[in-house]
């Protein structure tokens, strides 16, 4: 265990140091573990620094930054140990435009590399354009959930869902 | 082994039967606020295996995932959600590898608990959740991101961020 | 102070019912001060039982229902004590294009009411049309952060804001 | 009382001097992530007298809140913060009620802690935090909704929920 959990980190790492350059346009970040020789006894303490900036505590980093560090650390672990379902409920939220299509263009291309299958769930039309298909989540009847599926090609019944 | 379908009946909002195939690539789920989009993940994830009620943002029981009526529905005594799985790549765990599609069914019936069962065969929580870690997820793996924990892992303490490292390992 | 709380969380509570209902469009939500009959060391509880819906504990709220009942109830503290300055980071982020045009009635209502001013940071095009004014942070200087004011006439420049 | 002006020097990210007017009704603030938004409203917060760094989404020290530097600028040695209240409506509590405008500032250098000053005069922190307590507003005022906060009162225990109340009754 202890020798999987060392590889495994060596792997996270490299993924996560080339997921951030590529979600920030550049900067630094990376993983280490401290506190303890033994990696099943250790904390991982998480460095990041956005490009241009000094490099200071997670805590400083703003709501869109921290988000997108996230994405790319859950992304290092995803690639390092693909499953065969991931599922992202409105990661989007805290986003600029510009960044949404960074992270959808990161999905995209982490799609297209392996077997995964992808649940995005999601208010941002940006998003919405960007998937493969549609499932709309209704109440017609007030507390009462049902599953529509959306033709793509009816852009317009996006919004006419998210209205319902 | 690819997710094919999830069934839900009963399961939160979804008081009748409601049925979502899981196609390749990017499956968009978008809906107004309150519409169900979290609890369709929620059946996901019970199905896999989830012990806690509250992670389930249920309160101490998970009866809570039962359907309990609105103004003009009463409330239901059971839940059931189902997970088929397409295994025509036989890269299931040995138990399960002889057949092209697994099935994984759980129900929750009022005053009863869960039962399990895979390919109709009753089994306990620990094989269902033995077969979701061997295909490398499970209720609680990282890959299943639920709404607002996004950043969950760096706002962690550093010990409990290696202990999220190890589950994906 | 006992007088002064017990006055205060009646007309909180009178505000907040209404608030909710204005928000949500029906439905049903109150306050309860428990454990104690001293309202100085009570407990505050909060239900809140959107339209259509069956009485649930606030867990079981969606993260956008959530956030609409926490609006109903900041509002209602607010115009039961007036301050000179609102500010409200990012509260729009969960919520779906239907449910940002009620807050924003929301707040163009509460707004015209008073002389409270009002802070507002969003990322979201529909509140961005709503707000009486816009200033935009830019880094031009990567990690130097400087304010412009928008001109609000030329809507192209806050997406060219967004996006720098 | 109204707000008419924050003025920045050497706060977080605003590493120059910066002035934003709020006028009447709805300013809108936007940019992309990172830009330096959540950072103005910290400037507010922290010129009311905010006491904890943390708060400020700083480390232990206060001093997080002075420039720090980039790859291009060197650090800062002081950050300072000053808000002009436009106070001819005559509003203001008795001690600072004979002027038209009040402005408050606070000042801060390394290794020699926050200096307040009210019209000029060196003040105590306290005397600030009384101020804008008599107008009903403080640096932890629940209407100073800070970012990923908004749902804050109704996750809290109903014992903590009471303390927020209070602070607005
Ligand atoms: N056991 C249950 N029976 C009936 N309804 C339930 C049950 N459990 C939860 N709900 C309802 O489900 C709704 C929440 O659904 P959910 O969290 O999936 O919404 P959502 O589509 O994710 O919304 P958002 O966009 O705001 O995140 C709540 O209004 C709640 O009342
Ligand atoms: N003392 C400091 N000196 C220099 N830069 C600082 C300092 N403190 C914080 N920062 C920088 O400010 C940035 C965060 O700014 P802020 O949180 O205001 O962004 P924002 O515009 O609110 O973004 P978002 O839309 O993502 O919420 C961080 O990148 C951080 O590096
Ligand atoms: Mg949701
Ligand atoms: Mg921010």
């Amino acid at each position: 265990a202890r020798l999987l959990l060392s590889q495994a980190f060596e792997k996270i790492n490299a993924y996560f140091q080339s997921l951030f350059i590529n979600l920030f346009g550049g900067g630094e970040a990376y993983l280490k573990l401290i506190d303890s020789d033994d990696p099943l006894d250790a904390g991982l303490e998480i460095f990041a620094q956005p490009p241009g900036k000094s490099l200071q505590s997670l805590s400083l980093l703003s709501g869109g930054e921290q988000t997108l560090t996230s994405i790319a650390l859950i992304f290092a672990m995803f690639l390092t140990n693909p499953s065969p379902i991931c599922v992202l409920d409105e990661i989007d939220a805290p986003l600029d435009d510009a960044n949404v299509d960074r992270v959808c263009d990161l999905l995209e291309d982490v799609s297209s590399r392996g077997n995964t299958r992808f649940l995005v769930i999601t208010h941002h039309r940006l998003t919405m354009a960007r998937m493969d298909r549609l499932y709309g989540v209704t109440m017609a009847e007030r507390g009462i959930s049902q599953l529509v599926s959306v033709d793509l090609d009816k852009q317009m019944s996006f919004f006419d869902i998210e209205e319902a | 082994v690819q997710f094919n379908t999830l069934r839900l009946n009963g399961f939160k909002s979804f008081s009748g039967r409601t049925e979502i195939d899981i196609g390749e690539g990017l499956t968009g789920i978008v809906g107004p606020n309150g519409c169900g989009k979290s609890n369709l993940v929620e059946a996901l994830r019970w199905v896999m295996g989830e012990s806690s009620s509250r992670r389930m943002r249920g309160g101490s029981t998970m009866e809570d995932v039962i359907f309990n009526g609105t103004s003009s529905r009463s409330s239901r005594n059971f839940a059931e959600v189902s997970l088929v799985l397409n295994n025509r790549g036989r890269s299931a765990p040995a138990a399960f590898n002889t057949s092209d599609e697994i099935e994984v069914i759980r129900r929750i019936e009022r005053d009863k608990g869960s039962v399990y069962k895979i390919n109709s065969n009753t089994v306990r929580a620990r094989d269902v959740q033995m077969l979701f870690a061997d295909i490398v997820v499970g209720a609680n793996s990282p890959a299943l991101v639920s709404q607002g924990r996004v950043t969950q892992m760096i706002l962690a303490k550093p010990t409990e961020r290696r202990k999220i490292l190890e589950e994906s390992a």
